[in-house]
């Protein structure tokens, strides 16, 4: 829903890495993951 | 001149051991001679290009071809033992040796060649000079061999250097990438808390904003 | 039983060659055979262990140091020539003959041993007895060359390939790093963005707040 995007978009970047919430190396490699080359 | 040495059993006399040495120029098509030697005494002979030719045109058999059976006859030795038989006939006074190859067919064989050798009249040194072609052939097999040994050695230690660093090379990998993500890590997790105690700031600044209204 | 052949020029005749072949179980300390031909004639013998002790404590030589000179002197051949000397004489008939073995120094020459050699009634099956053992020595030399050749081969090869697979890893390494640092700049730089985006909202909330303390 618009609001769960809103709520998405606020917490997370387009890579799905949370803005606030410290990371660690497996959810760090999930992110890389998802970067694709798109400069 | 290349020289081969053999050892050969004449199905004309199965116990007795001969030592059959051939040796030709370049190409055994252009020629060879023979030595052949019974330990006591010798006998040599030589065939001619023409004689090659001759025989092979008897046969009716493609030059090359021939000269292909003659190297596998004479020449091979103990890699085509059994495919090929050679006769011996000693005259009385072992003045004339009549020597012939014949190849080994499975119904039956049919001769390759054959040819009257002379007496050596001093076998002694036929003998010598036929030792001391083995003993220059072991000399040289000898010098080759150690050489290879030691082509092996440096092989198998370039061999097991280079084993040594690819593994080097994959640890270090792992490691570099082990290294870089704990590193971002602290870098990024710095980041997320600068953005969680702005975003506290922005929400007390939001706060008193609105208490100030409410005042007001 | 281990057997060694050499060729021989006997100081007491430097134009003749003779083929010396010596025999021995496991160590030549134990004691050992000789066949000695100049290609037409054979002569044998044996020296005993009690004789080489015996020849040993002659000289006054420790006996194991005595064996290492017969091993130079009468194994080694080619590899320790001009060292050693040998002396043949022969009787009339060649029923026996004389060898004698020393060692050269630069102020002459001691003798290490001698013996008597009988004559071999047969010396034709010496001769082919010789040369048999040189073929095989020459076939099992050849068989082991070639096993060091392919051997060679397949090091080399295997060599090549890790080498090929370490340039590989070399490279996969240093794509690995670039790509991660890729990666973690275009994450890192969304929290950079997130950043600035919450310094410039704080700034407006503080101006604002600034904005209505001034109106009140």
């Amino acid at each position: 829903s618009p609001d769960t995007k809103e709520h998405f978009a606020r917490e997370y970047d387009c890579y799905g890495d949370s803005y606030t919430a410290d990371t660690d190396v497996a959810q760090l490699k999930e992110v890389f993951s998802r970067v694709t080359d798109n400069k | 001149m290349e020289k081969i040495l053999n050892r050969i059993c004449p199905v004309s006399d199965p116990e007795a051991v001969y030592f059959l040495q051939v040796s030709w120029e370049k190409d055994l098509g252009a020629g060879f001679g023979i030595i052949l030697t019974d330990g006591g005494c010798a006998w040599t002979g030589t065939v001619s290009e023409t004689e090659i030719s001759r025989e092979a045109a008897d046969m009716e058999m493609n030059r090359e071809k021939y000269v292909e059976e003659l190297k596998k006859a004479l020449i091979l030795g103990e890699e085509s033992a059994g495919k090929y038989n050679f006769a011996i006939s000693r005259d009385e006074e072992n003045a004339l040796c009549h020597f012939s190859y014949e190849r080994n067919l499975k119904d039956g064989s049919f001769q390759l060649g054959s040819l009257k050798l002379q007496k050596v009249s001093h076998p002694a040194d036929v003998v010598k000079e036929l030792l001391s072609h083995c003993l220059d052939c072991l000399g040289r097999l000898q010098v080759e061999n150690e050489h290879l040994q030691k082509e092996n050695e440096r092989l198998f230690s370039d061999w097991s250097d280079v084993e040594k660093r690819l593994e080097k090379c994959v640890e270090a990998k792992e490691e570099l990438e082990a290294d870089l993500y704990n590193r971002f890590i602290l870098v990024l997790n710095e980041k997320k808390a600068k953005i969680r105690n702005l975003q506290k700031l922005l929400n007390e600044a939001k706060e008193s904003a609105a208490d100030t209204k409410c005042t007001r």
